[in-house]
């Protein structure tokens, strides 16, 4: 799984879940297959999809949730995703 | 600037949108003008025209809803998720949606409903996200202050990507050296047309003939000056149907076809509407002339042969309308081309001619030439 910086467990677990809605929300193409691709993939899906946001956003790209990511991630935005179906 | 996969775009120039969902964070005013302010946003950049409708089908439905609402993007309560809005297309293209669960404002305390409807109507007319952070596209909210809002640079590109740039005037080609603040004046002296429109705004009168309109003092006949509608009035261009003023209120309103504009002075208040919100009947197109009656404060809006009364304080047409023009309007033949009220009589003017009418003997107490508006 994404590694994470200074984190508790727990603080860990929640900024996961968080991250993983964010993805599966604005980072998924809905057309694809893909129920079939997390279950295949798992975590490196998720790392592709970081990084994908990371890129978006300009920031540094690490596949990592880090805290810069994790800000972008809990701001308030519009509900179009950036990967477009 | 992004466009989506396909690039989805109108095919026509004018959009109709409905509010059919409102939010109890705001009143109805607020969010008609935030929804107005948000399309000007755009239309200012490009050729397409917004006019609102109060019931149907509209192209870009706007709805202010909560969670789970049936279009498999469901809201997620305070924050998070804003806003979401399809792209382009039939049925659900172009419809805009609103988390009600949030605290929508018209300023900076919660999340300004101008600036996230003029993002989201980004999406509506057919752009993506953006990754320029200074774009209005971009995903995360940033608040804008609507008053005095452009549109960033990125925008305006990705927007006439897809239906390129607002063309200032759409009139005959000029020569290459012909200047530019000259334009051509109907020679309305000799002619035998009259104006397409005439109404008072503030202490002047304005007569509108094609592509120019002339301003005058009620009482001089000196410094009668045209210009050309565009200068003042960009969004209507030119050939103005007809024109009433409401001089309690403050405001004026222009007729175009079956659209209708509102002005504060020479300020336009947001994008045209259709004539339909004043009830006329869907076989009515355009309106010949409309003038305002003080004493009565009715309006009554000439359309062929008939006319229409309206009552502004009601804000509702009258019933057993329409009537026959000539029938009602003893003296006064022909059809109108344009109306206004001045000093307790209405002017009406068809054709060359312009009849005095005195409401109080019910009769024309004089006729003039229409052109001696104009020092003719």
């Amino acid at each position: 799984a994404p590694s994470l910086v200074a984190a508790s467990p727990r603080t860990w677990r929640n900024n996961y879940r968080l991250a993983q809605a964010y993805l599966d929300k604005y980072y998924t193409n809905k057309e694809g297959h893909q129920i079939g691709e997390m279950v295949a993939r798992g975590s490196n899906s998720m790392i592709r999809k970081i990084k994908e946001l990371q890129a978006f956003f300009g920031l540094q790209v690490t596949g990592k949730l880090d805290q810069t990511t994790m800000n972008v991630i809990k701001k308030p935005r519009c509900g179009v995703p950036d990967v477009a179906n | 600037y992004r466009l989506f996969p396909g690039e989805p775009k109108w095919k026509k120039n004018t959009l109709t949108y409905r509010i059919s969902k409102y939010t109890p964070s705001m009143s109805s005013v607020e969010v008609d003008k935030a929804v107005e302010m948000a399309l000007q946003a755009w239309s200012s950049a490009v050729p397409l025209s917004f006019v609102r409708i109060n019931s149907g089908e509209a192209d870009i439905m706007i709805s202010f809803e909560n969670g789970d609402h049936g279009d498999s993007y469901p809201f997620d309560g305070p924050r998070g998720t804003l806003a979401h809005a399809f792209a382009p297309g039939e049925g659900l293209g172009g419809d805009t949606h609103f988390d009600n669960a949030e605290k929508w404002t018209m300023g900076t305390n919660g999340f300004n409903l101008f600036t996230v409807a003029a993002h989201e109507f980004g999406h509506a007319l057919g752009l993506a996200h953006s990754t320029d952070p200074s774009a209005l596209m971009y995903p995360t909210y940033k608040y804008k202050n609507p008053y005095g809002f452009h549109l960033p640079k990125d925008d305006v590109k990705g927007i006439q990507a897809l239906y390129g740039p607002r063309k200032v005037f759409l009139g005959k080609p000029t020569l290459p050296h012909a200047p530019h603040h000259k334009p051509s004046i109907p020679d309305l002296c000799d002619s035998s047309s009259s104006f397409d429109a005439v109404t008072m705004l503030g202490k002047e009168l304005l007569l509108f003939k094609d592509r120019i309109f002339w301003r005058r003092q009620v009482h001089l006949r000196t410094g009668i000056r045209p210009s050309t509608i565009t200068s003042s009035f960009p969004q209507l261009m030119s050939n103005v149907d007809a024109a009433y003023e409401v001089a309690e209120r403050g405001t004026a309103y222009f007729f175009k076809g079956p659209h209708y504009w509102i002005t504060r002075g020479f300020q336009m208040q947001g994008p045209p509407r259709t004539i339909y919100d004043f009830g006329f009947p869907r076989h009515v197109q355009q309106i010949d002339a409309a003038v305002y009656l003080r004493e009565p404060q009715k309006t009554l809006f000439f359309v062929g042969d008939e006319y229409y009364s309206y009552d502004e304080r009601k804000r509702k047409m009258e019933k057993d309308y329409p009537k026959n023009t000539e029938e009602e309007f003893s003296g006064v033949n022909g059809q109108i081309d344009a109306a206004v009220e001045l000093n307790g009589y209405i002017y009406f003017f068809s054709g060359p001619k312009t009849y005095k009418y005195d409401t109080e003997k019910e009769d024309v107490v004089s006729v003039v030439k229409s052109s001696s508006w104009i020092g003719c």
